[in-house]
């Protein structure tokens, strides 16, 4: 599974 | 994006909209506490830095760019333009017990030991906490303006459906990230206990006041 920051997120 | 992060979204604007139409209207900051406020100002400055750094929408962009100026305008209406209203002496939650433990945690979990992406993931630990001088500030006077509420609850929801918005990454782009997802269950704990005042006292027409 990718694990990494949501940066697409708010 | 999915429904429950789109609407998680818009719930956060209603906050954010909700707290300085309130403000903005009645000339008065009376029962919002300016701590809370600076730390979300933080929050989003220390968050969206990647603004300067990396495009991913429009969308991304404006909210972005709309979240930071609503914070700081709302620190302006606070600290600047309604002082004179605002209730110092009920706001006197120690925000450095916040902030430096905050801090600290920030630098030693994270996903990547950089500067950017420890201000990100200082932000994630601090939003989750940067409610409790306002939630502090309700339980000293003991109440608070239906309008105050109705910006909480916006604002608890906002990350509330985002868990369920995790939930819906992890099954459909078996995407998530763990930092954020325990920062957004502690901070919709945090909420629990307002929720349930919300529902069962100001839904019902009865303005929120706690038993002395």
């Amino acid at each position: 599974c990718p694990i990494g920051a949501g940066k697409d997120e708010l | 994006m999915n429904i429950f992060r789109l609407t998680g979204d818009l719930s956060h604007l209603a906050a954010i909209i909700i707290l300085l139409l309130k403000i903005w209207k009645s000339r008065s900051c009376a029962g919002i506490s300016g701590k809370s406020q600076i730390l979300f100002a933080i929050v989003f400055t220390a968050r969206y830095l990647d603004l300067l750094t990396s495009f991913i929408s429009v969308y991304n962009t404006s909210m972005k760019v709309i979240y930071i100026g609503c914070a700081y305008a709302t620190v302006y209406l606070i600290y600047a333009k309604f002082r004179a209203t605002y209730d110092g002496n009920h706001d006197s939650f120690r925000v450095e017990f916040l902030v430096v433990p905050v801090g600290g945690l920030a630098v030693l979990i994270n996903h990547t030991f950089s500067p950017l992406e420890i201000l990100w993931t200082f932000s994630i630990y601090l939003e989750s906490v940067a409610i409790l001088p306002q939630l502090f500030m309700i339980s000293k006077t003991g109440e608070a303006e239906t309008i105050t509420t109705h910006y909480l609850f916006c604002l608890g929801m906002y990350r509330t459906l985002y868990l369920f918005n995790w939930v819906w990454r992890f099954y459909f782009e078996g995407f998530f990230d763990m930092i954020a997802i325990v920062a957004g269950l502690v901070q919709t704990v945090l909420y629990c206990d307002f929720f349930y005042l919300y529902v069962t006292k100001v839904l019902k027409g009865k303005k929120l006041s706690l038993p002395a």
